[in-house]
């Protein structure tokens, strides 16, 4: 886009289409195309700054740091419909805190779908993370619940709950979701310090359903964006956090242990730009 | 709905006097609107909506006393013309055992979808052994063991390498007189230069009568350079939109048919192993467009 010699209308359908495959939504990129036009922008490098303020903006005021309370457990609980990255995302992120200092542990709070407690269980293994499991149907909110024990007794300070994969339009599994928060702040007699979804950047539109569902039953802390390896652009992410203001925390970009960083929402919109 | 905004705009648009062509482009606007946040892919929607145009210009719309409902049911017939004709089955070849491949990217939903195919075959009386040739996925073998044994198919695990355990799966189903083999393989992306060189081996070595490329019904604008790239390389058969028991509005299916032309021959719609529907064009047309 930004080798065209001029603004003209010929350019601007090119960026609209851009913008629009790369999953922006329809909204705000008409809202940029308009801003653009109304701008009267003349030089393409000129063009690109006002494209990169422009998403820039969109993260002013957000804050991508984990809430870690000292000397106490904090509870971070993974969240998101199925298949997006969310027990890959607890490994990593086990094996990220873990290098960074502190102690975590693990919940296999998915008692539900085939072998996910033994998927968990070897990811504890991989990045040398204790996982405390029950059987397979076994209650979540009595898995967390020993978990919060096991980090007590073993003086862990961040436990990491893996939850199924749920269809946010099924209202029971919401509210086995609320279950295992009420669980938690029993417990300890404070909330979860972390509600984060996974969210898969190879989704398109429904994404902005789904968290503002998940948002509806438990406060959400932030955004995990994964497979940002692929060529999906994950632009939806944009009307997610100009929308429900929930910071991006971490993204990943492939299925290794170490493929998971702390979000950089420069670095973002500079693979996102066309 | 689509058709009472395109009912709003076409009755505001009288309201300032007869209709002409160019009201045409503001009803087709709405339906573009409509079908980008379906997540129908930008060129495939720019096509259709030429087709649409050229239509309903031919049949003077724009006369019609009722020109909303003309234009919904010009834009049906061309969604349904894209979505694909009747629907298709599962062709197990001439040889014993006819081999199925599940292909797809990372937690498309694969290995679930394996054992819903292998239920539905059961229920058509063939005998079934499900191959667990995803050797990278931690506890792979052990989702696709339990799934199996919840519906009492055999599931094939022995092996090093996916090509071993094939081999051995296909000994294994003559010896036990199976009609065909279901294989699920490791979830790998388009752009992965050596996962996509080894389904393609795989596929020259093993020939299965079926390859089927699973792909999540959620999925945005990506779908196309997915469907695409696994089409290239491979003598993709079919496809299997998972996750349609969402709100989803599926859009991915419209730009995968029209930009591969394979058929989608069924659709997930929840975790469970019944979960597994035939694809209805129609029915299907209905849900994208809201
Ligand atoms: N390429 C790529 N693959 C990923 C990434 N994150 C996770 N995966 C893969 O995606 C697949 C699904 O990951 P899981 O961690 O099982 O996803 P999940 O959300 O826990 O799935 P459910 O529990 O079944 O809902 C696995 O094959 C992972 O290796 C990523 O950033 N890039
Ligand atoms: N709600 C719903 N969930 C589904 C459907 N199909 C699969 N899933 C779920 O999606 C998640 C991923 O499914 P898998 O079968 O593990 O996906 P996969 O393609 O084998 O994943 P990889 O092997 O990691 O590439 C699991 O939680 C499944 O239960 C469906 O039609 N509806
Ligand atoms: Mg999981
Ligand atoms: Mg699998």
């Amino acid at each position: 886009i930004f080798s065209f010699s001029k603004i003209d209308d010929d350019l601007l359908d090119e960026l609209e289409m851009e913008l629009i495959q790369s999953d922006l939504g329809l909204e705000l990129t008409n809202q940029l195309i308009n801003e653009i036009k109304r701008q009267k922008i003349t030089s393409t490098s000129e063009l690109r700054d006002f494209m990169f303020n422009f998403f820039l903006s969109i993260f002013n005021g957000m804050n991508s740091q984990l809430n870690i309370i000292p000397e106490k457990i904090n509870v971070f609980i993974y969240l998101g419909v199925n298949g997006t990255g969310k027990t890959s995302a607890v490994g990593k992120m086990a094996y990220y805190l873990k290098n960074m200092g502190y102690s975590p542990i693990i919940a296999a709070g998915d008692t539900f779908r085939a072998a996910a407690i033994d998927q968990i269980k070897l990811w504890g293994e991989r990045v040398g993370v204790d996982v405390i499991a029950q059987k397979e149907g076994a209650d979540p909110a009595s898995v967390v619940y020993n978990a919060i024990e096991a980090a007590k007794a073993r003086n862990k300070n961040i436990l990491l709950v893996d939850t199924a994969g749920r269809m946010h339009t099924k209202s029971n599994l919401l509210e086995e979701l609320k279950k295992i928060e009420r669980v938690v702040e029993k417990t300890l007699g404070y909330k979860a310090s972390e509600n984060l979804i996974v969210v898969d950047a190879t989704l398109g539109q429904n994404v902005i359903k789904q968290v503002e569902t998940f948002r509806n039953a438990v406060d959400l802390t932030g955004v995990i964006l994964t497979k940002l390896d692929g060529t999906a652009k994950g632009g939806v992410i944009f009307n997610i956090v100009k929308t429900f203001k929930i910071p991006v925390k971490f993204v990943s970009i492939g299925e290794d242990k170490d493929d998971f960083e702390p979000f950089d929402p420069k670095e973002f919109i500079e693979s996102f730009l066309p | 709905n689509l058709t009472g905004r395109l009912q709003d705009i076409f009755r505001r648009l009288r309201g300032k006097g007869r209709l002409s062509e160019k009201d045409i482009e503001e009803a087709l606007r709405e339906i573009r609107q409509a079908l980008l946040e379906a997540d129908a892919h930008y060129k495939v929607v720019k096509e259709l909506l030429n087709n649409v145009k050229a239509k309903a210009l031919q049949e003077e719309v724009f006369r019609s006393v009722t020109p909303a409902e003309q234009i919904i049911k010009i834009l049906y017939y061309e969604l349904i013309n894209i979505l694909g004709g009747d629907r298709s089955n599962i062709n197990l070849g001439v040889r014993k055992p006819g081999i199925i491949f599940l292909v797809g990217l990372q937690g498309s939903g694969k290995t679930t979808t394996a054992a819903k195919l292998a239920y539905r075959l059961l229920q058509e009386q063939r005998r079934v052994v499900l191959v667990g040739a995803d050797t990278f996925r931690p506890a792979a073998g052990k989702q696709l063991k339990v799934l199996g044994e919840k519906i009492k198919v055999p599931v094939y695990l022995e092996g090093k390498t996916p090509q071993e355990i094939i081999e051995g799966a296909i000994k294994f189903s003559q010896e036990k007189l199976a009609d065909v083999m279901i294989v699920d393989t490791t979830g790998r992306l388009h752009i992965d230069d050596e996962m996509m060189k080894e389904l393609e081996d795989l596929s020259k070595r093993f020939e299965p009568s079926e390859i089927l490329l699973v792909v999540d019904g959620m999925t945005g604008q990506d779908a196309v350079n997915i469907a695409e790239k696994f089409n290239e390389i491979l003598p993709i058969t079919g496809v299997i939109l998972t996750k349609l028991d969402g709100d989803a509005r599926g859009g991915a299916a419209l730009s995968i048919k029209a930009v591969t032309g394979k058929p989608i021959k069924f659709i997930g719609v929840g975790e469970k192993i019944e979960d597994l529907e035939y694809f209805y064009p129609d029915r299907f047309a209905s849900r994208i467009l809201g």
